[in-house]
């Protein structure tokens, strides 16, 4: 058990590192393993170093750093051992415009390196232009959800403001 | 494996027979709050198995049975049917001559759960096997759930390794 | 202490009721204390009816659902007793258009109703056009922030992708 | 008492004196990720006593200061003080004989923090009721952090019920 969490943590700190630079475009991150002497009672620590800044804890960094650390890390562990479906379910939230953008960048390199079929829910302008195409959910019958294939612009009415 | 398409029929809001192809390459979904977004992520985790009616936002596994509106009555049952592509034949051999498998979760009232794959009774067992098997299942780190980023952001030291352990 | 948290529950659960339906365009919602005969040591359950859908617990509505309910909780306790400062860091982050601009035209409404001044943190573009005036925070320096008074078109500019 | 202004000097990446006008009103702030936005948040609550280091997402009340950048060396010492209306006159007694009232909060690596008003030096806990006095202060409901609504959500009824003490 101990060497198969040892050999996971080497791939998947390597992905995290390259993942963390294409998605902050720049800076380094790293995972650590510490407090025990058993990797099976230890912690997963994130050190990261964003573009310009010094290294810290990611708990000093801001909201929306640390999401995109955080996901980050989730697409590190993902890639180590790809699935046939990923859905990501609002994780471009906390992320300005500059971060959305390098994010779907991301996803498309992943739809080439993978066989992975994506699914983004998202409240996000910006990642909705760049999906392949789009769905949306609504109530048109209170408490009902139906579900219709949309074009972009069709989209972004059903979501802007009455 | 691939996954091509989902029906929900009674699951959540989704009460009418909805069909979802899942096609390759980036699929966006949009709309607005409280319309049913994540509860097409959630049935896909039910289909797989998922067995914490915490982790779907209920308090027991009837939750996930439309409850009815104002207008409508809620109903006694709710299934899920994931339409799986196997011709690289990858599947576990109990379920491995098949070009396409239909995995089917019917949960009624008071009665609990059951699984069909292609029209033949299974266990839960089986179903939350086949999709360990292709590297996904209702745990897969790739299915990262509303408020997921910010629990690992959150989480222990400890808790936060847990997440390796997927990959191992 | 037991009256006055009683007490300061009615007045709460009355602003909270109203917030709400404000907040959803509709439905209606309200506060209970439960679970001990003891309301130092009871919880605050809160019991919510979205427009057209059914009565439940908090704990089954949306995200974006459950994000507003909290922002009508915590202004409900704001209202009993008006701060001279409000700052709300980024509670619009889940929030659809429509709803988004029922929370603007709130804020406008309290603006009216006491003295309080107003900052909103956001990254979102319609709570940026319904502000009064806007600064923007930039790290032109790596790492150093500056405080900018911004127009609309500048903000927009400085939020957009690069 | 109305809150007219508060200046930031070596706190966290406001490392260069910043003074931000506050206005009546709507105010909003913007910017990337990771610019400031939520330091100013935290300067606002820091200069009126907030005394949990975790809270600002420090390990200690010194990680406030300005840690320095690949071009900048760090700083000793980081100060705010908010300017205060007070010609309504109701400040506690020990502060109301003045218009304007200026607190100032100053720490100084491995050596605490420092209080004064209109430059006579106080004790932490005066400065804490002058602003509970005032109904606002470092807890103040009306002052909500980022990811304060989620902690709302998912908290324990018995720990949602506090939010209540802070009305009564
Ligand atoms: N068993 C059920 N029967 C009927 N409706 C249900 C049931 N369970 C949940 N719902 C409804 O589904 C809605 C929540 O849907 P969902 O969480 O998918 O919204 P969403 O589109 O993800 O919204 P958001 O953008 O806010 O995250 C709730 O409003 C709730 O009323
Ligand atoms: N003591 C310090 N010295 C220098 N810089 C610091 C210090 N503490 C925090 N920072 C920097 O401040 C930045 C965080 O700022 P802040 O949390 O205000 O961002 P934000 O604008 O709120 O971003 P978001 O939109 O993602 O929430 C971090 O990148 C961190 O590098
Ligand atoms: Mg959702
Ligand atoms: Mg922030």
């Amino acid at each position: 058990g101990r060497t198969r969490l040892l050999a996971a943590f080497d791939i998947v700190n390597g992905h995290f590192g390259r993942l963390f630079t294409t998605l902050f475009g720049g800076g380094e991150a790293s995972l650590a393993l510490t407090e025990s002497d058993d990797p099976l009672e230890a912690g997963l620590e994130v050190m990261v170093s964003p573009p310009g800044k010094k290294l810290g804890s990611m708990s000093l960094m801001s909201g929306g750093e640390q999401a995109l650390t955080a996901t980050a890390l989730i697409f590190a562990v993902f890639l180590s051992n790809p699935a046939p479906i990923c859905v990501l379910d609002e994780v471009d939230a906390p992320l300005d415009d500059a971060n959305v953008a390098r994010y779907c960048t991301l996803l498309d390199e992943m739809t080439k390196s993978t066989q992975t079929k994506f699914i983004a829910i998202t409240h996000n302008a910006v990642t909705m232009s760049r999906m392949d195409r789009l769905f949306g959910v609504t109530m048109a019958e209170q408490g009902v959800s139906q579900l219709l294939s949309m074009e972009l612009t069709q989209a972004e009415q059903l979501v802007a403001a009455e | 494996l691939a996954f091509d398409k989902i029906k929900l029929t009674g699951f959540k809001s989704f009460v009418d027979p909805t069909d979802f192809y899942i096609e390759p390459g980036l699929t966006g979904i949009v709309g607005p709050n409280g319309c049913g977004k994540s509860n097409l992520l959630e049935a896909i985790r039910w289909v797989m198995g998922a067995n914490s009616a915490k982790a779907m936002r209920g308090s027991a596994m009837d939750d996930v049975i439309f409850a009815g509106t104002k207008q409508r009555p809620g109903r006694n049952q709710a299934h899920v049917t994931l339409t799986i592509n196997n011709k690289a034949r990858l599947a576990p051999p109990m379920f491995n001559d098949d070009d396409v498998l239909e995995v089917t979760r019917l949960i009624t009232k008071g009665k609990g759960s059951k699984y069909r794959v292609n029209g033949q009774t299974v266990r839960a067992k089986d179903v939350q096997l086949l999709f360990a098997d292709a590297s996904t299942g209702a745990n897969s780190p790739a299915l990262v759930r509303q408020g997921q980023i910010n629990e690992l952001i959150s989480a222990k030291p400890e808790n936060r390794r847990r997440i390796l352990e997927e990959a191992a």
